[in-house]
């Protein structure tokens, strides 16, 4: 889900 | 991670390790906002809600931390350190930025990608920082002239999120992940209200004059 692709951004 | 992220988080880190220069190193704190430093605090704090249950990396997790701590260092420092409150700027500081506040957070209760606590204060986090530099631009406006270190700080602190644009355009070619829209707005919006700094910041050096920020 999109929710967690920019999870590793600060 | 791609260079363009890197280097955003790297201009970001630059823009604090500036300021802290310039408090430690002046032992002053003029031409600062507390409000604006006060809001990154917020911002970050709301942001790495997740820094002790997803772990993503060692590096994430370390610059979480370093934004964090760094960011309420300088808030004890401009509010409690002896020498160095006495250079705070109060009666110029007056942005109500409470407002600011209030309003990302009402905007997160509307606008957010999933009604959970986290996601809630992910996009309030989002909007806040998009806003938070307002009393900061409006102190550099009213205090006429700009010293130096703070100049910096402001130029690398709207630098590091023009990268952030770009790594996400270069995640959308490469990755196919168009990521979130959240992001991508309030990145633009964030970016653009440092348009004129950037403009008058790029005159000041090529003239190299003092930088001067029309009141």
């Amino acid at each position: 889900s999109s929710i967690n692709d920019l999870k590793d951004e600060l | 991670m791609n260079i363009f992220r890197l280097a955003g988080d790297l201009t970001h880190l630059i823009s604090i390790l500036v300021l802290l220069l310039k408090i430690y190193a002046t032992k002053s704190c003029s031409g600062i906002s507390l409000k604006t430093q006060e809001l990154y605090a917020l911002v970050f704090l709301a942001r790495y809600l997740d820094l002790f249950t997803d772990f993503v990396s060692v590096y994430n997790t370390v610059m979480k931390l370093v934004f964090i701590g760094s960011s309420l260092a300088i808030v004890w420092c401009m509010r409690m350190h002896r020498i160095v409150k006495r250079s705070y700027n109060r009666e110029l500081d007056t942005f109500r930025h409470y407002f600011l506040v209030a309003g990302s957070f009402v905007l997160a209760l509307v606008v957010h990608e999933k009604f959970t606590l986290q996601e809630i204060f992910w996009a309030f986090s989002i909007y806040l920082e998009a806003v938070a530099i307002l009393p900061q631009l409006v102190l550099l406006q009213r205090s006429g002239n700009v010293d130096n270190l703070t100049g910096q700080y402001v130029f690398f602190l709207g630098a590091y999120r023009a990268f952030y644009i770009l790594n996400w355009i270069y995640r959308y070619f490469t990755e196919q992940r168009f990521g979130r829209w959240i992001s991508w707005i309030s990145g633009l919006v964030q970016t653009a209200l440092y348009a004129d700094f950037f403009y008058y910041y790029f005159m000041s050096w090529k003239n190299n004059a003092k930088l001067q920020l029309p009141a």
